[in-house]
């Protein structure tokens, strides 16, 4: 997906370990194969 | 390699993230500095990206690491917040992104790291879990192979050992034969090859630059321009060296930076034509100036009218798309004080009288690389910038003024005297945070600001 200023991105699920324990959420990052 | 150099940064308590907040100054952005390592990746880094950093307000005595958003990046530093601080900036912290301790959300889990609230903020939120995934659900981060990335860009074709040829310092018209000894993001030190050594095996003669500056080239360049090079003198021995004990490998064109073509047909420069040049030997003065000499492959040699010894060993060559030669009335046009050949003021110099006089004609307008490149720099933008008249050294430094493809750079804390006119895609200019990440010692302003 590529976001107003042209800057594509992609989807990532990443997890997250804190001391209440693990979860894990959806965040993007840049896209690897632009 | 540290005793090359003059002050530390670092040891001298400089600090760009409080220097830059008290001066009020921005830095000059990543995009600016096309050699500058992730320079095409950082349009992917922006306020409001999450990171996972060192989480340095907690009492464990295990290193962990929390959530923490970009607040302000001024080169490659980042003011960071941690989650959780919402508007209170007293636990903010300047960052650089390309060191080890920030990292994309979602590698403290895959590393078996643990993320950990500050203790300020550890009691405030009641349930950690929802508010994390209120605040990063749809959030941007950086890239998984960000800090690979990194490390990519900043390869280098050359290695210790490799043979080239660079501007001789003790005389600026020829070349001389050196070795790369030392390389520091890009920045080579070279050891010419007749330099020599001192009684406890010091070298006497060095010379640092960037790996793509225009005073460089491979072996073969002098002689294949018609340059002037140096025999090295083989009663000078070098062999204990680190860097001549192994068996020298040539350099080859394709390791250097390749310049702009130019063609040098019927209307190319032609000796005795008139210009104005960057005095090389005082780099904040713009000259009067003439081509002495015309070489091979768009290149020339040009003295400094006036000032000139006579036999020729203060003429520098400059290529012809250089920033560093200029079309006559470029001064005048653009506000900048000529400095004129002795004999000479302001008040009554003109060009076309001084033609004349001369019996001279100014070098064609069109030969030059005078194009405007929207380059992003502004007048008061910070960087770290290569002292060019102490090459080793990289400062702390101010973009003074822009003109055109040239900006004036000033030293921090030094006397305007001292200030340098380079082009804007110089590699010798570097964005706020480049020493931290290659290990190269930044020199600290001198006196208060």
């Amino acid at each position: 997906a590529a976001d107003a200023t042209g800057r594509k991105w992609e989807q990532k699920q990443v997890q997250i370990k804190t001391l209440e324990g693990e979860f894990s959420v959806t965040m993007w990052a840049s896209d690897d194969k632009k | 390699e540290s005793r090359a150099f003059g002050q530390d940064a670092t040891v001298a308590g400089f600090d760009w993230g409080s220097y830059l907040e008290k001066s009020g100054y921005l830095a000059a952005p990543l995009s600016c500095f096309r050699h500058a390592p992730l320079c095409a990746q950082w349009e992917d880094i922006y306020v409001g990206l999450k990171v996972e950093v060192l989480n340095t307000h907690t009492a464990l005595p295990s290193k962990v690491y929390w959530i923490a958003t970009v607040v302000r990046l001024a080169g490659y530093k980042a003011l960071l917040r941690y989650e959780g601080f919402e508007d209170d900036d007293s636990c903010d912290l300047w960052c650089n992104l390309g060191t080890a301790d920030v990292h994309p959300i979602g590698w403290c889990a895959v590393n078996s790291k643990l993320l950990v609230p500050p203790q300020e903020v550890h009691q405030k939120i009641k349930d950690w879990k929802s508010y994390l995934m209120e605040r990063l659900v749809g959030a941007h981060t950086l890239p998984v192979d960000f800090h690979v990335k990194m490390a990519d860009s900043m390869r280098c074709p050359f290695r210790q050992g490799v043979r080239l040829e660079v501007v001789d310092r003790s005389q600026v018209s020829r070349t001389r034969y050196a070795v790369v000894d030392t390389i520091i993001g890009g920045r080579l030190r070279l050891l010419y090859e007749d330099g020599g050594l001192g009684a406890s095996g010091e070298v006497l003669s060095d010379f640092w630059c960037h790996m793509w500056s225009s005073l460089v080239h491979p072996v073969g360049w002098s002689e294949r321009v018609g340059h002037t090079i140096k025999e090295t003198d083989k009663n000078v021995n070098m062999s204990s060296h680190p860097a001549f004990r192994k068996v020298l490998q040539d350099s080859v064109p394709n390791q250097f930076k390749k310049l702009r073509t130019v063609y040098m047909g019927d209307t190319f420069f032609e000796e005795g034509m008139k210009l104005e040049a960057i005095d090389p030997l005082n780099l904040g003065n713009i000259c009067v100036a003439s081509v002495r000499k015309v070489l091979l492959d768009g290149y020339i040699m040009v003295g400094i009218d006036g000032v000139e010894i006579g036999d020729g060993s203060d003429w520098f060559c400059y290529h012809a798309s250089s920033h560093a030669i200029l079309p006559v009335g470029y001064c005048q046009n653009n506000n900048i004080i000529l400095t004129l050949p002795p004999g000479y003021v302001q008040e009554s110099f003109t060009w076309p009288k001084y033609l004349e006089e001369m019996g001279a004609v100014a070098a064609p307008r069109r030969l030059f690389n005078t194009d405007a490149v929207g380059h992003g720099f502004t007048a008061g933008m910070k960087i770290e910038a290569v002292d060019l008249m102490e090459p080793r050294l990289v400062c702390v430094a101010t973009v003074r003024r822009c003109v055109g493809r040239l900006l004036l750079l000033h030293f921090d804390g030094w006397e305007p005297e001292f200030d340098q006119w380079v082009d804007c895609q110089s590699p010798e200019i570097y964005p706020v945070g480049w020493c931290e990440i290659t290990g190269y010692q930044l020199q600290p302003p001198i006196g208060p600001e």
